[in-house]
């Protein structure tokens, strides 16, 4: 059990034992394009996990990386570059990234026109 | 219980998938159970404050989707949809092992787990700091909805945390996703209407605002026509937002609103209540020092009760009743039924398709100034009545006359039930 004396709670700052391990060099990130299914051959993926293990790597490095770059909407040069380092290190979802759905968004419809209109806008 | 729940997948299961998105809708029943597990409660929150942002969740989901959300703190575990938990490293018999603070922070897994990283600082709403738990929570519940990430900016499913931006809701593109899997929400009103506020701008001008409003059982929806959706937040009960009026299942409204004349009615059963917009409650007694609510057929005379619905007609100054397949004209002047009514719906308002007509029994009829049209509901299905625009423009088009019925969900986007334990939040 952690526990936590101080009233200001200034303990809660967590030790440096619990920082995750900066992604810094070419062998954590193959490791995080691995597990965030970036390596994988892209197949019917589910939107979350599931127990089976995944495809194991079936492209190059430099493509998985340009995968992600390209995804992340930074330079596509295949490099683990210091953008894509930044980007790795980010706090995200522990879900893997399946096949980018195509872009297009549906598009919101027009409003009636009419200016008569009290809309408040926060959440009462 | 870990590997039967994979073997055995639970009933309400399903794993239908949608076509290129990656996208496949989990759950086939309504109404969903959740719960925070015991053991895996985070440090950094107490209880309840994690059970309440679970709860918002859930509910920001069930705002645009026609699935319910009820937290379950009794049923054995293996029977809950959605279990929530927080972990550290190795975490709740969990195979993915989470990486201490920073990068990842939390994930979900297909059978309906939601593990969140109890070493990243996770914080309520109302906090700017740290990572906000409301958000992840929303984005690993759309997850076990069946959503994959979403690479597009304003999206909750993208997989990095976007620090709070100034308003975090679901966007129009989120809700048409998770609505391609679970269709979108549908339903009866007991009443429509625009509500109307009369205010002066810094000029001294009178301006005339108008805000919709639908009701629905002991609960309404406030709906902002300009942006397509509800207000966030909505729906909430009647009883929190209007005073003095019956708290559900409210008949009809009607708006008497002349040059002189600025009168606004509920109905309900036998009698009506007269609502005061600037004190925004209803009257106690009226101008005779009667106590209200009274008697529709004293103010009435001449129309029959339970109503299904009435509206206001501002240029004939008319108010139609609508009774099963009859409509009443009343005159608000003469105070009195014209002597052409009562008539067939189908003869006052006839169809322009033959048989695409509602006949009778109309939920509501609705004067909408977003559309300067009148709408009769009926079920999930609305019918446009023939305005003069549409008869200047057609001069064919009989007066009075409905166009084809058309979906209200597909005017009126995402007005959602939530289950009835989130209603007050």
């Amino acid at each position: 059990e952690v526990l936590f004396h101080s009233r200001d709670r200034s303990d809660l700052e967590l030790s440096p034992l619990h920082q995750a391990r900066p992604i810094a060099d070419l062998q954590a990130a193959q490791r995080f394009l691995s597990r965030y299914g970036w390596s994988a051959v892209s197949s019917a993926r589910s939107p979350n996990l599931k127990r089976t293990t995944e495809a194991t790597a079936g492209i190059t490095l430099a493509e998985a990386i340009r995968r992600f770059q390209k995804a992340n909407a930074l330079p596509v040069s295949g490099k683990l570059d210091t953008a894509t380092l930044v980007a790795m290190n980010k706090p995200r979802c522990g879900v893997p990234d399946t096949q980018v759905p195509p872009q297009a968004s549906s598009s919101t419809p027009p409003a009636p026109s009419t200016r008569l209109g009290l809309q408040p806008r926060a959440r009462p | 219980k870990r590997f039967l729940q994979m073997l055995l997948p639970r009933l309400n299961r399903q794993q239908e998938d949608s076509s290129d998105s990656g996208a496949t809708r989990a759950f086939s029943k309504k109404t969903l159970t959740w719960r925070l597990v015991g053991e895996a409660y985070s440090s950094q929150l107490s209880v309840d404050e994690q059970r309440y942002i679970f709860k918002l969740a859930f509910r920001m989901w069930s705002e645009v989707t026609p699935l319910n959300f009820q937290e379950d703190l009794i049923a054995p575990g293996a029977m809950v949809d959605i279990k929530l938990g927080f972990g550290r490293g190795r975490h709740l018999g969990c195979t993915r092992v989470f990486d201490g603070s920073g990068q990842e922070f939390a994930h979900a897994w297909r059978l309906g787990d939601i593990h969140f990283d109890d070493d990243e600082h996770f914080t309520p709403p109302t906090s700017d700091m740290g990572i906000s738990l409301l958000k992840v929570a929303v984005h690993e519940i759309g997850h076990v909805l069946g959503l994959p990430h979403i690479y597009r900016t304003g999206s909750i499913m993208q997989p990095n945390y976007i620090p709070q931006e100034p308003t975090f809701e679901l966007d129009w593109s989120d809700r048409k996703a998770i609505q391609k899997l679970y269709g979108s929400c549908e339903g009866s009103f007991d009443i429509a209407f625009d509500w109307i506020r009369k205010e002066r701008n810094q000029y001294g001008e009178v301006m005339v605002r108008f805000s919709t409003y639908f009701f629905r059982n002991s609960w309404y929806w406030l709906y902002e026509n300009r942006n397509n959706r509800t207000r966030y937040g909505d729906p909430i009960q009647i009883l929190t937002g209007w005073h003095g009026i019956p708290t559900q299942n409210i008949d009809a409204f009607v708006h008497i609103w002349t040059g002189r004349r600025d009168e606004r009615y509920f109905f309900k059963g036998n009698q009506y209540w007269r609502y005061d917009s600037d004190k925004d409650q209803a009257l106690l007694e009226d101008d005779q020092g009667r106590s209200y609510p009274r008697l529709i057929s004293e103010r009435f005379p001449g129309i029959p009760c339970p109503l299904d619905t009435a509206f206001y007609d501002r240029r004939q100054q008319l108010i139609y009743f609508f009774k099963e397949s009859f409509v009443f004209a009343f005159d608000v002047n003469r105070n009195q039924v014209l002597n052409s009514f009562p008539k067939k719906l189908t003869e006052a308002f006839p169809a322009i398709t033959p048989r695409n007509h509602p006949f009778r029994n109309i939920d509501s009829a609705y004067y909408s100034y977003a559309h300067n049209s009148i709408f009769f509901f009926k079920g999930n299905a609305y019918w446009k009545v023939v305005n003069e625009k549409d008869k200047q423009q057609n001069s064919w088009l009989p007066s009075n006359g409905l166009f084809p019925k058309k979906n209200i969900s597909r005017k009126w986007f995402d007005v959602c039930d939530v289950h009835i334990s989130t209603l007050n939040m």
